[in-house]
């Protein structure tokens, strides 16, 4: 089992490289990498280990290969489709995002149970009455679902997605949510981020 | 230094304590911990190291004690003043969300530079004009800036922050930034986050 904080290592190593073959630099060193990384260039040895052996020690990495591996090892050089889940305030916002388009997420729909926004559209992206989600789960086969409604609702959400048919689901509710052990739940709190800034600010040296 | 992984799991623990502090239990073992955080025991007490000595072996650690302690090392027990820097579909919607409040993070503003959004309210959060953010800062003294302005706006606005006094900064917009060491930066990179998922369906077993 990969730890979660490896995998986000090798996307920031993926931004990195591709920023490299930007500036048309065609080799890149551990160092460099770790550098970039804020890590050390063992952890980023450690790190690319578990997927095969790259680059020659002393002659560094060959940029447009190791960004090519990453794409794969990250599932991007594949296309997903995503459904939001709840077209309030952030699900809206997240529905009308180019950045995610760009890296092969594409957002099929969002889905809501308030008439009012149901049968909108968000620059393109329609907004579906969850009551057909399991149709269209069926039909449209979405890989991914994003999670942006209320904490409580949040739980019995999952369940049904996971009862449809999704197996990875992006969770913004603040609130810990069960899966069974083949679908992957990832979180994303905000208030949590700001904690990591109120801890700087405490513990400043 | 201690690391970002160290920060957000000490802030994991806190919840998870808070969850049982609401169910009436008084004591939680560093096993318990680690079972809720997907992590070790002897990386729970570990972390904790860092910070003085918590709890006895065998007899577990007292749960509002250990909160109390926790919530003082990550900042929790004071007050923090945050601006949030564009007032667009992202931000607009953290303006208006009730979860900072609750952890003490309070939004004392948002600014614009598009007249049409200067001056509107965002549920009694007022949009101002960017131009008087120095005034403001000098003034009111917020200690944390969230940055929700387009990628090629990010690093001039961080760098006018700085200058004017800001040491803490969230930023959402997907492009690194370089600050000054005594100034910490945390991004929000929602694509890594789908990143994270894409890896999780492509590695299945
Ligand atoms: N706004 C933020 O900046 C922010 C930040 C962090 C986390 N969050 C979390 O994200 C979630 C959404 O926040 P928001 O501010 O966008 O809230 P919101 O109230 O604006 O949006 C929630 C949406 O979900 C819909 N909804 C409710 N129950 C539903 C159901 N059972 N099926 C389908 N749709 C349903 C509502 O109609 C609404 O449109 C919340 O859990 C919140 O705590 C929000
Ligand atoms: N929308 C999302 O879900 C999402 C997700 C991830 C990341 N982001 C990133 O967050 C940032 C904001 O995204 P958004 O979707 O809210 O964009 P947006 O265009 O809706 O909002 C940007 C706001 O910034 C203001 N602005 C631009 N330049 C400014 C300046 N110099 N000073 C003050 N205000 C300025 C604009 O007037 C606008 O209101 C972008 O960098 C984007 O890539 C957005």
């Amino acid at each position: 089992h990969i730890a979660d904080s490896t995998v986000r290592r090798l996307s920031a190593y993926l931004r990195f490289l591709e920023d490299f073959e930007h500036r048309g630099l065609t080799t890149i060193s551990s160092d460099e990498l770790a550098k970039q990384g804020g890590t050390t260039s063992a952890q980023v040895r450690k790190d690319l280990s578990f997927f095969g052996s790259f680059g020659k020690r002393g002659l560094g990495y060959s940029v447009p290969e190791l960004s090519g591996r990453l794409r794969e090892i990250l599932g991007l050089s594949q296309h997903w489709r995503v459904i939001i889940i709840g077209a309030g305030k952030i699900g809206a916002a997240l529905a009308q995002y180019r950045g995610f388009r760009q890296r092969g997420f594409s957002i099929v729909a969002a889905y809501d149970n308030n008439p009012e926004k149901i049968g909108r559209t968000l620059e393109g992206i329609p907004v579906r009455d969850i009551a057909q989600i399991e149709h269209d789960i069926q039909r449209e086969a979405p890989e991914i679902a994003v999670l942006t409604v209320p904490a409580e609702a949040a739980q019995p959400m999952l369940d049904r997605l996971v009862r449809a048919g999704i197996h990875a689901i992006l969770n913004f509710a603040p609130t810990q949510l069960q899966a069974p052990p083949e679908v992957t739940v990832k979180t994303v709190n905000m208030a949590m981020e700001l904690e990591g800034l109120s801890f700087a600010l405490t513990n400043r040296e």
